[in-house]
Order: C-alpha cells, then sequence, then structure tokens
C-alpha cells in the first residue's frame, strides 16, 4: 500500500497542538561527531557504509545520496513563536542533558521519533523505541533501539539519570556490505549543545541570550560517581586475532579464554586476545584446543600467558530460560577500531537433543565479527552461551542479524572445569563426538522422525 | 514499561516534536520533514536534525563540508524556506490538563 495522508484521526486520543511556524536561527555540527564518522566510517570502509534512509535497492540519485551523507551529523536549532498556551508555561529549559560518558556501554535507552516525520503524526508523533547504548567512539554513539526514517533529530533518553537526554537520532539505518546492521547513529547532545551554545554566542547579540534557555548539562550529586560502571558482565569480552581473522571471546578463567573455531583454528596457533575494560590489556596466548570442522561445536580454547588482571569471570549458568533478557557483546561491526558493542533481545529458542539444550536463539542483533563472543542473561551477567553465528539466507544472500545461534556454555563446563583444574584436555573430545541429532540441529535441518527403513 | 522509564517517558512526550521545511507558494505535500526536540517552550527553541535544510541551502550540501564549517547562520538558507513544528499536547494546553485530570473524573452511581 501506498502511504498516502489520510484524514486527519485522533486514534491515539491526544489532539496535537497546531503545528506552529518557526525560524531557522543556525545549522550547526559536533566536530568531534564528524572526526569520529571519518575514522569509523570513512577512507576505505566508505564504500561499505551506506546511511541514506532509503534500503541500498531504492532509487535515490547520487547526488541526493551524498547531499544525505553530508547532512548526516548536522542539526538545526530553531526559533518558535509561542502560542498563548506556552506563553502561560514557565520560562527556561524544558529537560536536562546527560553529560558525554556518563551513559554506559549496554545501559538502557528510550528513542523517541516520529517515523516518516510530519507524514502522519496523529500516529507516528513521539513513537517510542527502547534499546541500549551498543558503542560509543566520543559523541558518536550507536543503540539498538529500532529507528525509521523520519526520526532523525528524535531524542534518545536515558532511564539512569532519569529522563535524562542523552542523543538525538543522525541516521536510524545503517546498512553495511548492503546488509542492515540493526543499529541506529546518534550524537550526544551535551557536546552538541555546547556547539549550540558557542555559536549563539557568535551568531549575533541577540542570539547570545538564548544560549541561556540551552538546558543544562546533569552536574554530578556531590560524591557520587559521574561515569555510572555499567553491567560489569561486559568487561568479560575480549577480541581475539589469529593471523589476519580476528573476532570475539570471552575469558572463562584468570588464563582461559573461549571463542570459535573459525577465529582460532589451528591448535598450538599463537593467538592476541586484546581486552578494553576496565583498562586496556593485550595478552598472548595459544590455542590449545579446536573443535575438528566435522564437530557441530564450533568452539576453540585458548590459553594465555599470563593471568587476566581485573577482567572479570562470569558464572556459568546452568538453566536456560526462554523469553529472558539476554544481551551479546562483540568486537562485530567495528572491530578494533571500537570497544566491544553490546546488543539486547531475548532467548527466542533453547533447542535440545534427549532433553539437553544444544543450541540457543536470540534476537539480538549480532554481527560478522561477533563470534565467539559472550551472550550473558542481562539480568544475572551469568553467561550463558559462545555466539556462534548468525543467520544468512543462501537464495536471496540476504543476513539477519537477529537471528543467531549460540552454544550453550552448559555443553562445555564440564571440560572447561576439568581443564582449569587438572589441565586435561579430554573433556574438550566429547565435543567432536556430538551425535548426529545434535549434527542435524546445527545444520538447520529437520529431524527425521525415525530412520528411513530399507526396502529391500 | 517499568517504573524505571517513567521520567524518560514523560521527558520524551513533552520534548517530541515534528518538523517540516517546504517551500513558499508550494503544496505542503512537497515538504521534508523530521523529528525535533524541544529544548525550551518559551520562548520556544527547538533542536531537530540538518537533513531536511540540505534541498535550501544557498550555497548547496557542499557548504556543510567546507573546511571548518562548524556552524551556518540561519540565513545559508534561502528566503522562500518555511518551517513548522508540531507536538502533542502539554501540561499548559486544555487537552493535556484535561488528561491529567482524569482521575478526577468519576463513575456517578446510577
Amino acid at each position: 500500500a501506498g502511504l498516502e495522508p489520510g484524514p486527519p484521526a485522533r486514534p491515539r486520543g491526544r489532539p496535537l497542538q497546531p503545528p506552529r511556524p518557526a525560524e531557522l536561527l543556525l545549522l550547526l555540527s559536533c566536530p568531534a561527531f564528524r572526526a569520529h564518522f571519518a575514522r569509523l566510517f570513512g577512507g576505505e570502509a566508505a564504500e561499505q557504509w551506506h546511511f541514506a534512509s532509503a534500503a541500498p535497492d531504492d532509487e535515490v540519485s547520487e547526488d541526493e545520496e551524498e547531499d544525505q551523507l553530508r547532512a548526516l551529523g548536522w542539526f538545526a536549532l530553531l526559533s518558535v513563536r509561542p502560542g498563548p498556551e506556552e506563553e502561560a508555561e514557565e520560562r527556561g529549559p524544558a529537560m536536562a542533558v546527560a553529560p558525554l560518558g556518563a551513559v554506559p556501554k549496554g545501559a538502557p535507552l528510550l528513542a523517541c521519533g516520529s517515523p516518516f516525520g510530519a507524514f502522519c503524526p496523529d500516529i507516528f508523533l513521539n513513537t517510542l523505541s527502547r534499546g541500549v547504548l551498543s558503542n560509543a567512539a566520543g559523541p558518536l554513539l550507536l543503540t539498538d533501539a529500532r529507528c525509521l526514517p523520519g526520526t532523525e533529530g528524535g531524542g534518545v533518553f536515558a532511564a539512569r539519570p532519569p529522563g535524562a537526554l542523552v542523543a538525538l537520532v543522525a541516521a536510524p539505518l545503517c546498512w553495511k556490505a548492503r546488509e542492515w546492521v540493526g543499529l541506529t547513529l546518534l550524537c550526544a547532545a551535551a557536546p552538541l549543545l555546547r556547539a549550540a551554545r558557542a555559536a549563539l554566542g557568535r551568531l549575533h547579540p541577540g542570539a547570545a541570550a538564548l544560549a541561556a534557555l540551552l538546558p543544562p548539562e546533569m552536574g554530578a550529586p556531590w560524591g557520587m560517581p559521574l561515569r555510572d560502571p555499567g553491567p560489569p558482565w561486559a568487561a568479560a569480552a575480549a577480541m581475539v586475532e589469529c593471523g589476519t581473522v580476528w573476532g570475539s571471546g570471552v575469558a572463562v578463567a584468570p588464563r582461559l579464554v573461549v571463542t570459535c573455531r573459525h577465529v582460532a583454528p589451528r591448535k598450538a596457533a599463537r593467538v592476541l586476545v586484546r581486552f578494553t575494560t576496565p583498562k586496556s590489556a593485550m595478552i598472548w596466548g595459544r590455542v590449545v584446543f579446536a573443535t575438528q570442522e566435522t564437530s557441530p561445536y564450533d568452539i576453540a580454547v585458548v590459553s594465555l600467558e599470563e593471568d587476566l588482571d581485573g577482567v572479570p569471570k562470569p558464572v556459568p549458568t546452568e538453566h536456560f530460560h526462554e523469553g529472558e533478557a539476554v544481551s551479546v557483546v562483540g568486537f562485530g561491526v567495528f572491530g578494533q577500531a571500537c570497544g566491544p558493542s553490546v546488543t539486547t533481545g531475548i532467548l527466542s529458542a533453547v533447542v535440545q537433543v534427549d532433553d539437553t539444550p544444544v543450541m540457543l536463539q536470540t534476537t539480538c542483533a549480532v554481527h560478522g565479527g561477533s563470534s565467539g563472543g559472550p551472550l550473558f542473561s542481562t539480568c544475572s551477567g551469568d553467561l550463558l552461551g559462545i555466539v556462534a553465528s548468525n543467520t544468512r539466507d543462501n537464495n536471496t544472500g540476504a543476513t539477519y542479524p537477529h537471528l543467531n545461534f549460540s552454544i550453550p556454555i552448559t555443553v562445555l563446563q564440564p571440560a572447561l572445569q576439568k581443564y582449569s583444574q587438572t589441565g586435561d584436555l579430554g573433556g574438550f573430545l566429547e565435543l567432536d563426538r556430538a551425535t548426529e541429532p545434535v549434527r542435524v540441529v546445527w545444520r538447520l535441518q529437520r529431524p527425521l522422525a525415525e530412520a528411513p527403513r530399507s526396502k529391500l | 514499561m517499568g517504573r524505571q522509564w517513567g521520567p524518560a517517558m514523560r521527558a520524551a512526550e513533552q520534548a517530541g516534536c515534528v518538523v517540516s521545511a517546504s517551500r513558499a507558494g508550494l503544496p505542503e505535500a512537497d515538504s521534508w520533514s523530521c523529528s525535533g526536540v524541544i529544548l525550551s517552550r518559551s520562548p520556544g527553541l527547538v533542536l531537530c536534525h540538518g537533513g531536511i535544510f540540505t534541498p535550501f541551502l544557498r550555497a548547496g550540501s557542499g557548504a556543510l563540508t567546507a573546511a571548518g564549517a562548524a556552524f551556518l547562520p540561519g540565513d545559508s538558507c534561502g528566503d522562500d524556506l518555511r518551517l513548522h513544528v508540531q507536538w502533542g499536547p502539554t501540561a499548559a494546553s486544555p487537552a493535556g490538563r484535561a488528561e491529567r485530570g482524569r482521575p478526577g473524573l468519576c463513575t456517578p452511581q446510577c
């Protein structure tokens, strides 16, 4: 159906204010945002990234796309002539702004925008979407809250500090190598409003007075740390590099990291493991075990040459609860150009063979490079599994980030424990001896109801 | 949504707006629009995305990537730019007040 505006309707029961005339005061951008954007998405990477509000296959002229890219990090400050109601309201800012860095990765965010802009405000004005802060590079932020074209400029608010404005939507849709990444690009509000204050001061004498109306940045209550440390479990994620291949991993013991076989396939190979929080650390290790190609469990185990100081070791879970809130932490999308990304969703399926969980599925956004990374219970921080892959449709070639597969930690835990305590790798050999029904599951095949009977 | 979202939802609902840019003399249907944030109500200050202004830039979108350009004054856009901002009910508007007053409604016994 085409998108044609219908007659005004009041289905949400809230009469909108009539549109008010406004005047453009200035266009502004945040230099630090543009610098990080050029670093992460410019240069060689530019070919791969696409931010236009239309899908890569839609007809958008190159000029139009170039305009959109140039304007991506720009925002506009408007003055709006108040109506009688606004005259009655008290003066002054309507909200507070979270300082840059006050909201950590993994923290919940609420995006508020109007999909399709002014097309049908009765239906779409101030539509909400929830997610988390997935990644940050200076004032360039990413969230996995779903946003649509038309929400550019919409506000993104934090649960903590309560109701603080954190950012504005810069690009609702990001496409990498023609695939939707499922992350929305944001510009942090605090540096943007600082830029606005500076610009108003240089505009004309009357404009400087407007700077006092801009919402203030929140200070930290006395004695309280401003920076919320965020979920401690996220720090267990590591980037794993083996030769030219890189992926993600998770620390499961002081000298032990688990990743995927397709990240570190060769036994005895040297591997570099990087952690970014609480402090950046690089440690060499060796692959002590990697499953065979024929094993359904795509797993490799790396023994480090030194202890992991200060990196939390997550608690492996013993139970899985379909529907529970989960988080994936991995180095997909940006690799080492940025720290790990956090995306959230729910545990959408626990596939079992003979009452034993052998595969987990989630709705988190999982990208190439996230393989080997940890899947956590968002509430408890327990380690649920090791991310192995997302989904690709072999017919169309399309990739689906929000349907992905992890290996339950309960499959690995006995072998990990045995190796940590005795150095015996024997337990891991079981992973190469998985039964045929488990293989069928991981080949995404339908299990045969019963073995076909011979007709001889 | 849980209690933790109360303040964020109130802030979002109060601050959210939609901005449309059109050319003087042309039908509204040919407008560009995006979302925005109401920073102050009286006087009214709104922050929205700059993408809807590129068709109106006198020097074209190249002005946005000119070296050192951190801001552009309002008159960087042509005189035929018409802007409108629309938002939902506020505490001050009668409809908003009525909503807030809803707990006062009662169901008199017949």
